[in-house]
């Protein structure tokens, strides 16, 4: 199982619809400070459904829409799908491929937003998200995502606090 | 309770032991609960001894020996419960070439049982990918991806 | 006592931005008390445009952007007092070839008022030095000091 | 005024005694890691008698003594000294030169030490350090010695923490 392709429409930086394909194996990701690696690995996480969107440096969800950049209005939605080649049936779900897909629309004015979450196209619930990808061994506050930062934080934390973590993973 | 980290504590502390001696090519590292018969009085203790050196608390290693020592605390974290892929961003921060090097290496022979995506600015890191995708935003603040060939793109940015 | 907190806040303020606009060649920064008139109310926001984009929260900004920012932030709080003599231990982390240059750059025209003593793993930032200190550690861990001439040991471990 | 000099006598990786001059302008600093770069920093800190030696990397001073490194005995006491030119007269001392050195000596077994301060090699307190540094500008905790990890720390404040920054430099 692996991930074959990340499809962003409106998500951050990405303000036009933008397909990402991934191949097995070790895939380098480069480029200047501020072009958006990390909207990437923000969008991923996104679909899992972390439990903050703190992680996401967002303080509310909607701080994930395309903000318009520098001369364009912004959007009113965003739109992330993760897709999975699934040949090894290690998501619990009969088929080849299974796609994950998550949307903030805006509701109305100030911060108002609807969430929305489909699998292969089929309305669902978070939770049948976290129930599936679990399966599969993705979590998404699990250790298989390092973020920017994450190694200093480990660095910076006390003894109590990596003790910590055991207690957590166990 | 106690048992559950007891367990997994020891799982890890094989791991973390074994995964830093091969990304240090020979230094040695231990982790160690203050309080083994009590694990929750007390806290997680790490050492380490890069090569030619004596084994000292994380806190007092340099910048990039606690980065390097870090990072193989997570990678005895996914080893002991694996996924089908993973994604590093800038994990390489500190590290000097050869320990850049050395950690990336390390990615690229588990990359055959699980797959890896790894940002990184460095040369020395980017050289193991099997290929490379390059991120710009353009004056209008809207990002681009494209499939970069190694030898032009990356070597203005990978300093 | 509020009335030196305000003084303090009004000189470094204008020092951030100007610095900011500075050394992002046409970015633009901010940084304000939440509560003006009662300063020990609230925080001290900072917001940052880096070229081509939106102001937006230090927060959500990107790890180099983040980096700069931050160090601008420093530089300033240097300028409102400043030292004969600076040391900066490896500030140019996350920061892409471009932004750490732009750094150097800073830190280099700075050098004519006052003492500079950069540590840094990289050519973008060590070529601004008028002289450069190899450290390395010997097979029995003690240091060693040398005068580097920058054409040969730097480009080996500057990456 | 700058500094001219800086003199390391078993001073943590610095197990022989050694001097490095310092020029005016931009001097770089390179090396692989762990080779002492920052333990330079150190050890200019540890002369201007910072509040903890925390800040040094060290849980006690006596840390801050060669420990032997891979072969050696560790070492019963370690020197530092700064030598600033002070031809300007920026420090209130008469003459071109002015010398601070600071000495921890193991005192006994255990972790006891005996901590002595020399200015120009005449025995001073740190109270008398500070006081002729601070007139030149130069503070143990100030922010002309920007550490590694300074910059991350500043990233991650909250706005309240950021504050008092501003409140302790007034
Ligand atoms: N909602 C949004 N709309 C438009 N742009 C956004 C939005 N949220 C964040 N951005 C932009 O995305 C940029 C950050 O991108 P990202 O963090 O992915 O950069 P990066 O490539 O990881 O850089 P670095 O190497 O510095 O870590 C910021 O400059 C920010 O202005
Ligand atoms: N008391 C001591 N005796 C001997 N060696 C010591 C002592 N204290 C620290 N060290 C050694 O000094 C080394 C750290 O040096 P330092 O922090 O200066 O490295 P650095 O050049 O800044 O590296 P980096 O680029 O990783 O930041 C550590 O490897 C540590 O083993
Ligand atoms: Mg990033
Ligand atoms: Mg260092």
């Amino acid at each position: 199982m692996y991930l074959k392709k990340l499809d962003l429409e409106n998500f951050k930086s990405f303000g036009k619809k933008t397909i990402i394909e991934f191949k097995k194996g070790f895939t380098g990701v480069s480029g200047p400070n501020g072009s958006g690696k990390s909207n990437i690995s923000d969008a991923i996480l996104f679909v899992l459904g972390p439990k903050s969107s703190k992680i996401l440096r967002a303080q509310r969800l909607t701080d994930l829409i395309f903000n318009g950049g520098k001369d364009r209005k912004p959007a009113d939605y965003c739109k992330v799908s993760l897709v999975f080649d699934n040949s090894d049936r290690e998501i619990p779900v009969d088929s080849d491929e299974v796609t994950f897909t998550r949307i903030i629309k805006k509701s109305g004015e100030g911060e108002d937003y609807n969430s929305y979450f489909y699998i292969n196209d089929e309305k669902a619930k978070l939770q049948d998200f976290t129930s599936l990808l679990s399966r599969a061994k993705i979590f998404a506050d699990g250790y298989n995502i390092v973020q920017q930062g994450d190694i200093t934080r480990i660095v910076e934390m006390s003894p109590l606090e990596r003790r910590r973590i055991l207690e957590e993973i166990s | 309770k106690k048992d559950g980290l007891l367990s997994v504590y020891r799982a890890i502390k094989e791991n973390f032991s074994k995964i830093y001696s091969e990304i240090t090519n020979g230094g040695e590292a231990v982790m160690y609960l203050e309080n083994e018969n009590d694990p929750f009085e007390g806290g997680l203790v790490i050492k380490a001894r890069p090569k030619g050196k004596k084994m000292i608390r994380l806190e007092a290693l340099s910048g990039g020996e606690k980065s390097l020592t870090a990072l193989t605390f997570i990678l005895a974290i996914q080893q002991y419960d694996p996924s089908p892929f993973y994604l590093f961003d800038e994990s390489d921060m500190f590290l000097d070439g050869y320990n850049a090097e050395n950690m990336a290496r390390i990615l690229k022979e588990n990359s055959n049982k699980a797959q890896f995506i790894v940002v990184s600015l460095r040369r020395a890191v980017l050289k193991y990918s099997d290929n490379i995708l390059g991120v710009t935003i353009m004056p209008d603040g809207i990002s681009k991806v494209y499939e970069e060939t190694y030898t032009e793109e990356v070597n203005t940015i990978g300093q």
